[in-house]
């Protein structure tokens, strides 16, 4: 399996949406 | 690099600014009032730092192995472990069986929450590739050292027992019924730590005015996660029926959640549930359903270097999914995917030394005289045409000025 790990992760919003079954990213989310 | 519509080709950046404050940066007060607060465990910002002993960058990439090698366990091998596992059970045993691969033992982000009434602040590690949320808690057989005190049913309100017979009970992977009717369960970990109790419910309080009355979690009571972690418990984000998660959408509709996880040791992000609107930034990609039914999965289908997209056949990529995992530092390729980046990082980076590799990271270099340096920009490209560009923090591993590496690793294998 490949992984996705936090150090990609970093900086952005990451959305779970379950209940429309989608992930989103918005760059800039810890501002 | 280009500006305006077209993508960044490079990213040209100040070396000290991949380097970690030693103070922390506190955010911005939170629109998000029902934000909890994210930090690095073992950043400037985490109310463990004053511990010190945090481990090396090593030591983190050689725990973060341990991590994805028990993901992958626990993928190729559930059938048998929960074989084994029911064999323990029906020769009616004391000891409950070790549940190998839930991988939990490199998780890095921290958030405070609040448990019992009144609320005790605790900080707990937050985990997407786990279920079941647990806490250190009295009375304790054998506890490791914590930055808090440890929880104590007997000093809530509103704790109870969950019974051996109830839905919640039966919701929990790892539990099993003891004869006393106490739901119990028995988690190990990929590096042989553990943690076993019983499970129970109390409020939880998220965030000011945000309380989940009824939380079901794991009450530790013997408990060792190794030399390094002072955290109080870990919380589960994953899919599981009794990951955070799933609870809040249980009481107030919807099980969507949103975090950024901070880009220095030192900087805070946050943690948010409910309904929020997401960014207007925000790019969309279908979750997939993977062999791990309780993990998330994303359809990842290609990667692009400095603008140009890598020859990688998207079947590399679809042998054995994607998981996304807040718990695993370093993300992992398939080996024809990695080799593809590696070469295409590399060519662009011809104009640095390369240092020693560390670790898991073979591609390693010595900015040492530099005060800014020029990489190439990195995206990676989903299922649908979704495309994330990574920053600079999101393509290097920093360890030190002098050994900064590509922050991706292979697999090693071309078929998980």
């Amino acid at each position: 399996v490949n992984i996705l790990g936090n150090t990609q992760q970093k900086t952005f919003t990451v959305i779970y949406d379950v209940d429309k079954k989608r992930i989103g990213f918005g760059a800039k989310g810890c501002n | 690099a280009a500006e305006g519509s077209e993508p960044k080709k490079w990213h040209v950046v100040s070396v000290s600014s991949l380097l970690p404050s030693t103070a922390c940066t506190a955010a911005k007060a939170a629109s998000k009032s029902s934000a909890l607060r994210v930090v690095h465990r073992h950043g400037p910002c985490s109310p463990l730092h004053a511990r010190g002993d945090a481990p090396s960058h090593a030591e983190i990439l050689e725990r973060d192995q341990d991590r994805v090698d028990s993901i992958r366990r626990r993928i190729a091998g559930a059938s048998a472990i929960i074989s084994d596992a029911d064999r323990v059970a029906d020769s009616k045993t004391v000891s409950l069986p070790a549940r190998w691969g839930i991988p939990l033992d490199t998780t890095n982000y921290i958030t405070t929450v609040g448990l019992g009434t009144p609320p005790r602040n605790l900080s707990v590690e937050i985990d997407t590739g786990s279920d079941l949320s647990w806490v250190q808690c009295k009375p304790c057989a054998r506890c490791y050292e914590q930055q808090d005190p440890l929880y104590d049913p007997a000093q809530s309100s509103t704790h109870s027992a969950v019974p051996c017979g109830s839905r919640e009970c039966q919701k929990v992977e790892a539990q099993r019924c003891a004869a006393d009717d106490k739901c119990r369960y028995d988690i190990t970990y990929a590096d042989k730590s553990h943690t076993n109790g019983t499970v129970v419910r109390d409020a939880l309080t998220l965030a000011v005015s945000h309380a989940l009355p009824g939380f079901v979690f794991g009450c530790g009571h013997d408990n060792d996660m190794g030399p390094y972690d002072k955290i109080d418990g870990i919380f589960g984000l994953n899919r599981g029926k009794v990951s955070l998660p799933s609870q809040v959408a249980a009481r107030y509709g919807g099980a969507g959640f949103s975090y950024c996880l901070p880009s220095s040791p030192s900087a805070e992000g946050y943690l948010a549930f409910g309904g929020a609107a997401p960014p207007p930034n925000a790019q969309f990609t279908e979750m997939v359903n993977g062999a791990e039914p309780s993990s998330y999965y994303l359809d990842l289908v290609g990667i692009k270097v400095a603008g140009r997209e890598l020859e990688i056949p998207p079947a590399v990529f679809a042998a054995g999914g994607t998981i996304i995992d807040t718990g695993s530092v370093i993300s992992r390729l398939p080996p024809r995917a990695y080799a593809a980046l590696r070469s295409a990082f590399v060519r662009s980076m011809a104009a640095y030394r390369r240092a020693p590799a560390l670790s898991l990271l073979d591609t390693c270099y010595n900015f040492t005289g530099h005060t800014r340096v020029r990489i190439p920009s990195a995206a990676l490209v989903f299922a649908g045409g979704t495309t994330v560009s990574l920053n600079a923090r999101g393509l290097l591993f920093v360890s030190t000025v002098s050994q900064t590496c590509l922050g991706f690793a292979s697999t090693g294998d071309e078929t998980t």
